[in-house]
């Protein structure tokens, strides 16, 4: 599902 | 990154220097909710714990840093440096509707169930409807200063810009994180009533006046 575990954004 | 999330988080930036500048060159926060201010800043803080744990880039880093300082900062000068102009009387949204059914909702709808992901989502959350207080306060007095609509139209519109960035990433990178987006479309929604103002009123140089 194209989700990362950590959040690059801010 | 992507030009839309740039332009975005240059845009909060510039909102976030502008309202401390309001503040302290005016030497005054009338206008000004401290409670959304207070609710931001434990956004930021709820939010970028991971400073400590993952280090993305120098920018990520660096803007993180910037926003929780110029967030107690304004905390600060609101509450304690000019309080006394602090607009108590129509500051009145009552917060703890928002602080907690956000953390429940945090703990229900979440991507991982840790403390980290939990904080993270609830600042998420929190975030999309933090500037409430600021707008019933304004829907209170029935006006707002120019540079308070100018902060305002900065505000909404760096997420406004973060949702064509979730578009871009998307179509270009295959990558979504739904929480992030149904919560900063129903944050960017709230702006639409204050948007239309803007654009209709203080483009043209009138007082932002929103129907009491």
């Amino acid at each position: 599902t194209g989700e990362t575990d950590t959040h690059d954004e801010l | 990154m992507n030009v839309f999330r740039l332009v975005g988080d240059l845009s909060h930036l510039l909102a976030i220097i502008m309202l401390l500048k309001k503040i302290w060159s005016s030497r005054s926060c009338a206008g000004i909710s401290g409670k959304s201010q207070l609710l931001f800043a434990l956004v930021f803080t709820t939010r970028y714990l991971d400073l400590f744990t993952s280090f993305i880039s120098v920018y990520n880093t660096s803007m993180k840093v910037i926003y929780i300082l110029c967030a107690y900062a304004t905390v600060y000068l609101i509450y304690v440096k000019f309080k006394a102009t602090y607009d108590h009387n129509h500051d009145t949204f009552r917060a703890e509707f928002l602080v907690v059914p956000v953390g429940g909702l945090a703990f229900l709808v979440n991507h991982d169930f840790t403390p980290l992901e939990i904080l993270w989502t609830f600042s998420i959350y929190l975030e999309s409807v933090a500037i409430m207080p600021q707008l019933f306060m304004i829907s209170k007095t029935g006006e707002a200063e120019s540079i308070t609509s100018h902060y305002l139209f900065c505000l909404g519109g760096y997420r406004a810009l973060y949702i064509i960035n979730w578009l871009y990433r998307f179509y270009s990178e295959g990558f979504f994180d739904l929480i992030a987006i149904v919560a900063g479309c129903v944050q960017t929604i709230l702006y639409c009533d204050f948007f239309y103002l803007y654009i209709t009123k203080v483009i043209y140089g009138q007082k932002l006046s929103l129907p009491a």
